[in-house]
């Protein structure tokens, strides 16, 4: 089975902006 | 067909022809007759048994037919028109009376030769500039008296130790013939190592040249009243007078050899500045071909000889470079095949060659390394600041270090067992 890939917009990137990729 | 290249387009020694490389060009000369004008005398000798005679002529610069400028020593020259260069009637010993001719550029030589018009030089000096004309060296010395006039022993014997310095002899200073005596000077006559002047430096240095000086140091001194001897009259017309005044006169002053491109070009040619250069090959540069064409540093110049042309090879960039730098470490390491290092490796590639991914992107497989988008960015990916457990991918699959529960190749995709969070931290967590 092919999982999903990520999806970016379900993270909470309160306290990882620095994380978050520049892309999304 | 290219002469530095053979049927199949593979490199090869070329050399560009054998020239008199005197021919045409400008002599300075310390002395020249004719100005004002003079008269001169000298003994002719007759081919059958008839006595030799006395002749005179009148050198007028200011007339051609009477003139003997500089420009006759390199001049075309026929058994019927000889013409030759003289000097100013000299009466002082010593006097030297120096020709100096320029190349224009390096030349590799085999001869120097003049013909003479005059009786030839008792002592007579050659010498060589390989910086054209800054600094000078002896390369051959002719005089009766070796010792004394160029502090030399006469006839040395030549050897491996002494085959680089100019020798003096003894021959080619007798007084005959009167007219048309020849000095000529063979460069690597007698030199051990021009059997092999491929594989000898220092011969290939000895026979460098850019300028050549002739220098007259002292005449043949008259054995009889008369013999090249010229009028010390003001009166060019004067009847001779019997002080034992001289003359040096020259008819063909040859320096024979080839332009020097260290076997990397068949010709020479003039630039846009008008100064000769080789019209070089084999991925060289320079006015001798003497270094390697940028991006061609993989392995060191070297001159091409007959076994092998030593062509200079482009570095292996696989087309993300511009620069590489020779590194003599990496080429002795490579059993002396490659020294090439590619500098400033663009399109995300890194390593020597610029044959890797650098830090943070990895290897599309589907593209071939030289393609510009064979690595391909990660860091700007969705998933890889946040899947990845860290910025260096497996260089060859590409597969980068996945945090716990990521998986994918890029880590974008949660394990099996496991599913999204709500922490880019921990982006996958076990199901309960």
């Amino acid at each position: 089975d092919v999982m999903p890939t990520l999806d970016m917009a379900l993270f909470d990137w309160t306290d990882y902006e620095d994380m978050k990729p520049v892309d999304t | 067909p290219d002469p530095c290249y053979d049927d199949q387009g593979a490199a090869r020694r070329c050399i560009p022809e054998f020239i008199n490389a005197a021919f045409g060009k400008e002599v300075m000369v310390s002395s020249v007759c004719g100005r004002p004008a003079s008269r001169s005398c000298s003994v002719v000798e007759r081919s059958d048994d008839r006595p030799s005679v006395r002749s005179c002529q009148i050198c007028d610069a200011a007339d051609p037919r009477r003139a003997h400028p500089a420009s006759y020593l390199t001049d075309l020259n026929s058994a019927h028109n000889l013409t030759c260069w003289q000097s100013e009637n000299l009466n002082t010993s010593p006097h030297n009376v120096t020709l100096t001719l320029s190349l224009g550029k390096k030349f590799e030589i085999t001869y120097v030769s003049l013909q003479f018009c005059s009786p030839r030089p008792e002592s007579l000096a050659i010498y060589k500039s390989m910086d054209y004309g800054k600094t000078w060296m002896p390369y051959q010395f002719y005089s009766s008296q070796c010792r004394r006039l160029y502090n030399r022993p006469n006839k040395a014997s030549i050897t491996k130790q002494n085959e680089q310095e100019a020798l003096c002899t003894d021959g080619h200073t007798d007084l005959y013939p009167l007219s048309g005596g020849l000095i000529a000077f063979s460069t690597l006559d007698g030199r051990p190592s021009g059997k092999d002047f491929d594989n000898s430096p220092v011969l290939q240095d000895w026979v460098t040249v850019t300028d050549i000086r002739v220098v007259f140091s002292r005449p043949q001194l008259p054995r009889e009243q008369g013999l090249g001897a010229a009028s010390n009259s003001d009166d060019p017309m004067a009847v001779t007078s019997s002080l034992p005044t001289y003359f040096y006169a020259v008819g063909d002053f040859q320096v024979g050899g080839r332009c020097k491109c260290n076997g990397h070009g068949s010709r020479c040619l003039k630039d846009k500045e008008g100064k000769l250069v080789c019209d070089c090959k084999h991925n060289t540069e320079g006015p001798e071909c003497d270094r390697c064409k940028p991006f061609h540093y993989d392995r060191p110049w070297q001159r091409a000889n007959a076994r092998e042309a030593n062509e200079c090879l482009a570095c292996n960039c696989n087309l993300h470079a511009r620069r590489c730098r020779f590194n003599m470490e990496l080429y002795k390491l490579s059993g002396r095949k490659s020294g090439g290092v590619c500098m400033n490796c663009r399109h995300n590639t890194a390593g020597r060659h610029c044959h890797y991914c650098k830090e943070g992107f990895y290897r599309d497989m589907a593209r071939p390394i030289t393609h510009r988008r064979a690595c391909k960015g990660s860091r700007k990916s969705e998933s890889f600041s946040v899947g990845a457990a860290g910025k260096t991918c497996n260089q060859t699959t590409g597969q980068c270090p996945c945090k716990d529960g990521v998986t994918g190749i890029t880590c974008n995709r949660c394990a099996k067992g496991y599913q999204q969070s709500r922490s880019p931290v921990a982006p996958c967590i076990k199901i309960p």
